[in-house]
């Protein structure tokens, strides 16, 4: 996360870092279900064997020394079918529900955001040198219109309709490198729901190119169907 | 009279598919628009002109009747008189298709002889348009249109058609009513019903998803009138769009004439900030950055379209900060080139409406309320200070912080003012602080006396700590007191050495293991769960039976911790 702040310890208690499996972080993710993660599919390009994976949940250090980790082996790894940058993530046994490990909301099918929602985005990634390197960082920033996303001084037309965009019109803020696969989540009433997967920006934190975000809203029907026959 | 074209409506980029027309070759759309007003093989409603080929098609059936495919080269103009369902003075030109009698009888067909054998006839009166059964006024009747009717009894009588208002012009969605069919300044209050973009491509419906998926729903813009498929501008565009419904262009402009008339008197404005800042007409200049602002007439050091020429209502004058568009605050280009524009700082107008409020009606009477009840949820008083004695942030500012607790989000939590609410059910009552540095703090109040306290049923424990008597997955975080395995026998303390002599596992050498006294546990993760060690010399150690627990009841997306919920925007 480039710029934002250090969360306050387990404020995001969805939020997981997907390791390989000797415990180095690479990408992040959300837990959806005590046994299920949603994540970016580009996280899962090194390896299709699950064991090459590890789950570490309840941490908000990325060094992970706290007594609240749970690491949790990979059971199945499902990509979307249609190559969009979203997986699931079976793990192999149920992660404890507790005070640090949460699951998220996930929104309604085809839900939309108007272009006006504060949203907010997590993970341990690169920050630019914006500091809180090796903390759980979040940041927060609008979604942005695909229509106004589009336009060429932004993305130019790059963004599919299976996707959205979030960011500060100056930049500044925003996701970055190892941040992928982690949770975009805007509060609605007193719940955050996951909106989006980080998936790909242009540089980061760059005027007038915000990230973008696979839209999770249209794959409920995917992500339940697989959850069901699994 | 004037161009003769100026009796239909103009359509490009369109092709409709008819059944009755005609071809012509002709010079322009003039001598086409001839073509049509004589046509005599039958009533002829439009014509289809195309350039390139010089061909012009009159046509019996206009848009209201048939299919419209969109074809680059072709202009549809279609005659107004068969596009109105209302009339004009007495309604001699109505061609409308009102079928009934104001008392709702249907009307007989004009070429039928029964019930009544007529003496107005589509013969006599070939350009009275006497089609179908439709009201017409063919002999000049001052009610105005009329028919004879399918009732014996009564030969005929008059139809309600209703009058056309001046520059009104009502289209096929009769029921809709009036709709003016140009548009003021960026026609963001265009309430019309043109519903085809600039290149004749057929618009989406604001409510469907398909083809194109978006967030300009009635949800989301709320009094942007976005009904049917209808050109609109709701987020300060140039002019009215849509979404199209090819799949291949997401949107595009709609063609709406300006109005003739000129644009409205501006409306004062304020010199502070209300909302969104959209009416601020003050003169700041400078953005909270600290950069100047360039003119809006200028394209230097930024080109832009934000104009005082495409945005004629917005007083984009000088280089006063500004809100043209629908952004969170007014804006302005910088005149620093590595800034192409920022937001303003512009002082709220709170304070002053806040003193307006206290001195409105009865309904508006200040509830004096020095205490909380429960967790504050219903305090509904006015202390706005916090225990430290912060002046509180109002909640429809988002300055010095930015947030999410709004009214609209949290319509029951009387989010009034800048007064202490508890929309979360947090502890008690909180605001965001106007101090910067302290994005928020409880407030300054003290809990009612328990003695007049109401005793209300107490919501639902959500807590998520773990039961201490049962364990999940292997029990590594098992904490709980059992001290007797499975098979009965009495647990050993971990800090003892008898009867089994014991060095690795320890409180001193697993810290974090939890081993006190002589509960069961499981310092090695044992698959298996927790064990210990046994007061029976026979028997080293044993498992313990510890039941496991039911999966953990939560709330998804809801968090024991509280967010920072940082932004830098």
């Amino acid at each position: 996360i480039v710029a934002g702040c250090i969360s306050h310890p387990h404020s995001w208690p969805w939020q997981i870092s997907l390791r390989t499996s000797f415990g180095l972080h690479f990408c992040g993710g959300t837990l959806i279900d005590p046994q299920w993660v949603l994540t970016a599919a580009h996280c899962l390009e090194k390896s299709s064997r699950p064991s090459a994976y590890k789950v570490y949940l309840g941490l908000h250090r990325e060094r992970a020394s706290e007594s609240s980790v749970q690491k949790i082996d990979v059971e199945k790894l499902f990509k979307e079918p249609h190559r969009v940058d979203i997986a699931l993530l079976k793990l192999k046994s149920p992660a404890i529900i507790n005070n640090h490990v949460i699951p998220v909301c996930l929104p309604k099918e085809n839900s939309v955001l108007g272009g006006r929602e504060e949203c907010y985005v997590t993970g341990w990634g690169d920050t630019k040198g914006t500091g809180g390197d090796g903390y759980l960082k979040e940041t927060g920033f609008p979604v942005i219109e695909n229509k106004i996303c589009n336009r060429p001084e932004f993305l130019n037309g790059k963004v599919k309709s299976h996707e959205l965009c979030a960011g500060n019109i100056h930049g500044g803020t925003d996701s970055c490198q190892g941040d992928s696969g982690g949770p975009l989540v805007c509060l609605d009433q007193d719940k955050f729901v996951q909106h989006g997967v980080t998936s790909w920006g242009l540089g980061c934190a760059q005027p007038m190119k915000p990230g973008v975000y696979v839209r999770v809203s249209n794959y409920i029907p995917w992500i339940r169907s697989v959850m069901e026959n699994n | 009279k004037g161009d003769v074209l100026d009796d239909y409506l103009r359509m490009d980029g369109v092709w409709i598919l008819t059944r009755n027309k005609q071809f012509y070759e002709t010079n322009n759309e003039i001598e086409c628009a001839e073509k049509c007003e004589a046509e005599r093989n039958f009533t002829c409603r439009a014509f289809l002109y195309t350039r390139k080929k010089l061909q012009c098609l009159t046509l019996a059936e206009n848009s209201k009747t048939t299919l419209i495919f969109s074809s680059t080269d072709s202009v549809l103009y279609e005659k107004r008189i068969y596009l109105l369902q209302c009339k004009r003075g007495i309604g001699k030109d109505y061609r409308g298709t009102e079928a009934k009698t104001w008392r709702g009888i249907p009307c007989q067909k004009w070429a039928e002889k029964t019930p009544h054998n007529p003496n107005i006839t589509p013969e006599k009166y070939p350009s009275a348009g006497l089609e179908e059964n439709y009201c017409r006024n063919p002999d000049d009747d001052v009610n105005g249109p009329w028919c004879y009717t399918t009732d014996p009894a009564i030969r005929f009588d008059y139809c309600n058609i209703p009058e056309c208002e001046g520059q009104v012009m009502q289209t096929t969605e009769a029921t809709e009513g009036p709709t003016v069919d140009c548009m003021i300044c960026n026609g963001e209050d265009y309430h019309g019903n043109v519903s085809r973009t600039e290149s004749g491509l057929e618009c989406q419906r604001w409510d469907a998803q398909e083809p194109h998926m978006h967030g300009y729903t009635l949800k989301h813009f709320p009094g942007k009138d976005l009904k049917m498929n209808y050109c609109r501008n709701p987020d300060g565009e140039l002019r009215p769009w849509c979404f199209t419904t090819s799949p291949t262009k997401r949107w595009e402009y709609c063609n709406i004439p300006r109005c003739t008339t000129p644009p409205p008197e501006p409306a004062p404005g304020r010199q502070c900030l209300s909302g969104r800042g959209e009416d601020y007409r003050g003169t700041i200049s400078v953005t909270e950055s600290g950069n100047t602002c360039q003119h809006w007439s200028s394209q230097s050091p930024h080109r832009h379209a934000r104009t005082p020429e495409n945005y004629p209502c917005k007083n984009l004058e000088e280089n006063y900060c500004r809100n043209p568009d629908g952004e969170k605050m007014p804006w302005c280009y910088t005149t620093n080139r590595t800034a192409r524009w920022e937001y303003c700082t512009i002082p709220s107008c709170d304070g002053v409406e806040q003193d307006t409020a206290a001195v409105d009606g009865p309904e508006q009477a200040q509830v004096t309320e020095e205490c909380y009840r429960g967790n504050g949820v219903s305090y509904r008083g006015t202390t706005s200070f916090t225990v430290t004695g912060k002046k509180c942030q109002a909640w429809n500012s988002m300055s010095p912080h930015r947030h999410n607790k709004t009214s609209d989000r949290f319509p029951n939590a009387d989010l009034r003012q800048n007064y202490c609410r508890n929309p979360d059910a947090d502890s008690r009552p909180w605001c965001y602080t106007t101090d910067p540095g302290v994005r928020w703090e409880y407030c300054n109040l003290k809990k009612c006396d328990d003695n007049l306290q109401i005793t209300l049923p107490k919501p639902p424990q959500t807590t998520l700590e773990p039961d201490p008597e049962c364990i999940n997955g292997n029990g590594k975080d098992y904490r709980g007191t059992v001290a007797k395995t499975a098979r009965g026998r009495t647990c050993q303390d971990w800090r003892s050495q008898r009867p089994h002599s014991h060095d690795y596992f320890t409180p001193l050498t697993h810290p974090e293991a939890g081993l006190e006294h002589n509960y069961c546990r499981n310092p090695d993760g044992d698959v298996n769960g927790p064990w210990c060690y046994t007061t029976d010399p026979r028997k080293a150690w044993e498992y313990c039976d510890i039941p496991k627990c039911p999966p953990a009841q939560y709330e998804c997306g809801k968090s024991k911790v509280k967010q920072k919920l940082c932004a830098q925007r």
